[in-house]
């Protein structure tokens, strides 16, 4: 967690979730797209850190 | 005559999205910088896809049970259709676990209960969403070079590694805790 701009998960999803349309599982393929391509520095190490989506939906989600 | 077809396209099903949307959000500020940052960013999106949000900081482990209790009462009690419920956890965590601000820790499995389609009326058949900032362990990924296939994709400004669990979809027959028949 970058201790001003906080964690680069909720950064990350929250841009998606407001920025992009589609069903939530595809908003969170590119939530998971995003960060892996992110890399997290922690003492002076790189660190890759990314989510994993378990599902039990039914049916798809649209929140826009 | 029998003919032969191929795979059929699937027919989309969605969740009726137009009743109330209701998120909480349950985060531990204490040793951890930059949750404000993250809260702040949260209230955005609830607003923007127009979430009736409530927030609480530093909860106890008890008191992350109670305050999900609650809010389930809130659900039940909600005068118009609720559509769907998003719940927020942060907290420092390990596998299974979260810890409240009070340094004991909470099992995120009585914590996903109170909402089920069992315990929740309300939300029964209707879309729960868990987002859970905290760690569910000790190890750190350093990553992984990118070979075989992808190489041919990396350019000059693309990183050249990759998580070490990506590209992978967990398909249980049931879920955690109950018989598979």
């Amino acid at each position: 967690r970058h201790d001003q701009k906080g964690s680069s998960f909720i950064q990350i999803l929250t841009d998606v979730f407001i920025n992009k349309k589609g069903s939530i599982s595809e908003l969170l393929i590119e939530v998971t797209r995003r960060m892996a391509k992110t890399e997290v520095i922690q003492e002076g190490t790189p660190r890759k850190v990314n989510p994993e989506i378990q599902s039990t939906l039914r049916k798809q989600v649209y929140l826009q | 005559e029998l003919k032969m077809s191929g795979p059929q396209p699937l027919q989309e099903e969605v969740y009726d999205m137009s009743g109330a949307r209701l998120a909480l959000t349950l985060c531990v500020t204490k040793a951890r910088e930059g949750s404000g940052a993250d809260m702040d960013a949260l209230k955005r999106m609830f607003h923007q896809l127009r979430f009736e949000s409530t927030m609480k900081t530093d909860p106890t482990a008890q008191q992350f049970l109670e305050e999900l209790e609650k809010f389930q009462q809130v659900i039940e009690n909600w005068e118009e259709p609720v559509s769907c419920a998003f719940v927020v956890l942060m907290a420092h965590g390990e596998e299974g676990l979260l810890k409240g601000e009070d340094e004991q820790m909470v099992k995120l499995e009585d914590l996903f209960e109170i909402l089920n389609n069992k315990n929740c009326r309300a939300l029964r058949g209707k879309p729960k969403v868990y987002i859970i900032q905290a760690c569910r362990g000790e190890h750190r990924d350093l990553g992984e070079t990118i070979g075989g296939d992808e190489v041919a994709m990396i350019t000059k400004d693309d990183l050249q590694t990759i998580p070490t669990y990506t590209d992978t979809l967990h398909i249980y027959s049931t879920v955690e805790g109950y018989i598979s028949y």
